[in-house]
This record gives structure tokens, C-alpha cells and sequence, in this order.
């Protein structure tokens, strides 16, 4: 038996946005930490990593650990039809091939249940190691994403390069070429308004900038985003989901042969 | 020539 119910429900209508254009078909995994999710782009080249911890929820009741296999567009098709201030609530009886979403008004004078089914769906799970970073930049989500957003309409890729003055969001295309500097700032009248960078090492790496723009969909959750960086690895762009968890994306560089 | 690397080239199957 699966119960989890949610008290401000629009964060995982918030969630379902932020992953549904990067990922078709995902498992959802319940447990006694929490409701979780890992799955790739088809690709193999961007990966997602939700985690909502259980003591997030207002009931969380998962008697036996739980995978979900779920079409990420029918999920959507369902939370949309909540409302923004509904609690919602996730139900699955053990070995039952639907889950049952319920969307209960604030003043409970409508409650609607919406059931789903669900698929069998084999999903490679990657292991990923806790890691040192050389640079960790922690900025306003929306400005990250509109840097993404203009760079996105001169190039292809972005080249993130944190140094001592700053982080410089670069892209070249054939019309031209820009480059975004960012610098620290922590003289802000807001916590969420400052660009903090924390650096190790310098750190210089491309990406492409389909998958960063489609990261930042997950804008709305969160007025910060932290993307952390390593010349050994892919680039983690973090989104808090209030103070319940988080939303990683995992994107691998490209590589100059 | 620039390349486009994958996740697996750098995390392992669980």
C-alpha cells in the first residue's frame, strides 16, 4: 500500500514540468526515504535525479519499497487538471497496475480522483559517486535561464568557464559569437538575488544548449539554481524543490578530440 | 572536430 499526500500539490504539477520534455517514460521509486526518481534522455547524454524526501509529505505511507512505471505526458495530463493550490495525493495498491491521483480542493468542497495506468519499463540506473567539484555557482534561476535562452539563438553549445573574476557563458554561431560574464555579488537586498561562486580550480567546459534550456523548465520550483562543475565530469544543474528535496540534471560535455 | 560524450563514459551501470 502507497499513500503520499501533498499538501502544496503544485510542486509536483512544478516537477512534472521540469522533466517531462527531457524524459518520455520514467520509473518512480518509493521508499521508506522518499518518492524518487533517476532516468536518461534517450540519448544517454542528460540525466534527471529527483528526490521528494518523505518527511516532505503530510502522510507518507510506502509499506514495501515501490517502483512506478509511468508515461511522463500522461502524468502531466493528470496534474494539469489540478489546481494550483490543490492537495494532491498518490495512492497504488500493492501489485496493482494503476496509481490513483487525488486532487482535493483547499476548502474540500471537491475532491476528484484521477487513475492511471501504469507500464513496465526497463530503465538503465547509473551509479553516481559523490564528488568534489571545481567550481560550485549558485545564481538566480531566472537569469540562468535567460542566459541559456539568448545564447541559445546565436549557437549550438555554451562554454562555461568559472575563473577568479567570475563565471563567462560563451557561444559562437554563424552569425556571430557572445559571451555572458557573470561576476560574484552578494551585496543583494535578497538571499536568492546573489551569484555566489566557490572555486577550487578554474574550470572551462561546453555543452550543448538544447539540454541546458531544457533544464531550466525546472525555473519555476526555485528562485536559485546551482551548477557545479569538474574537468572530470558532467555538470550538475540543481533546482531545490522547497525544503523537501531537489531536482539534479546530469549532462555530459563535449569534448574537443 | 568536437564531440558530444555520454553519461556512461563517465557513471557505471548499477
Amino acid at each position: 500500500m502507497l499513500e503520499l499526500r501533498l499538501v502544496q500539490g503544485s510542486l509536483l504539477k512544478k516537477v512534472l514540468e521540469a522533466i517531462k520534455e527531457l524524459v518520455t517514460d520514467a520509473n518512480f521509486d518509493c521508499s521508506a526515504t522518499g518518492f524518487s526518481l533517476q532516468a536518461m534522455d534517450s540519448s544517454h547524454v542528460a540525466l534527471v535525479a529527483l528526490l521528494l524526501r518523505s518527511e516532505g509529505f503530510e502522510h507518507y505511507r510506502c509499506d514495501r519499497n515501490l517502483s512506478m512505471g509511468m508515461n511522463l505526458n500522461n502524468v502531466s495530463k493528470m496534474l494539469r487538471c489540478a489546481g494550483n493550490d490543490d492537495i494532491i495525493t498518490l495512492k497504488a495498491d500493492d501489485g496493482s497496475d494503476t496509481v490513483t491521483f487525488m486532487f482535493e480542493s483547499p476548502n474540500q468542497d471537491k475532491i476528484a480522483d484521477f487513475e492511471m495506468k501504469l507500464m513496465d519499463i526497463d530503465s538503465e540506473h547509473l551509479g553516481i559517486p559523490e564528488a568534489e567539484y571545481h567550481a560550485i555557482v549558485k545564481m538566480p534561476s531566472a537569469e540562468f535561464a535567460r542566459i541559456c535562452k539568448d545564447l541559445s539563438s546565436i549557437g549550438d553549445t555554451v562554454v562555461i568557464s568559472v575563473t577568479k573574476e567570475g563565471v563567462k557563458f560563451s557561444t559562437r554561431g554563424d552569425i556571430g559569437n557572445a559571451n555572458i560574464v557573470c561576476r560574484q555579488n552578494t551585496t543583494v537586498d535578497k538571499p536568492e538575488e546573489a551569484t555566489i561562486i566557490e572555486m577550487q580550480e578554474p574550470v572551462s567546459l561546453t555543452f550543448a544548449l538544447r539540454y541546458m534550456n531544457s533544464f531550466t523548465k525546472a525555473t519555476p520550483l526555485s528562485n536559485t539554481v546551482t551548477i557545479s562543475l569538474s574537468s572530470e565530469l558532467p555538470v550538475v544543474v540543481e533546482y531545490k524543490v522547497a525544503d523537501m528535496g531537489y531536482i539534479r540534471f546530469y549532462l555530459a560535455p563535449k569534448i574537443e578530440d | 572536430e568536437i564531440f558530444q560524450q555520454t553519461l556512461t563514459d563517465y557513471f557505471t551501470n548499477k
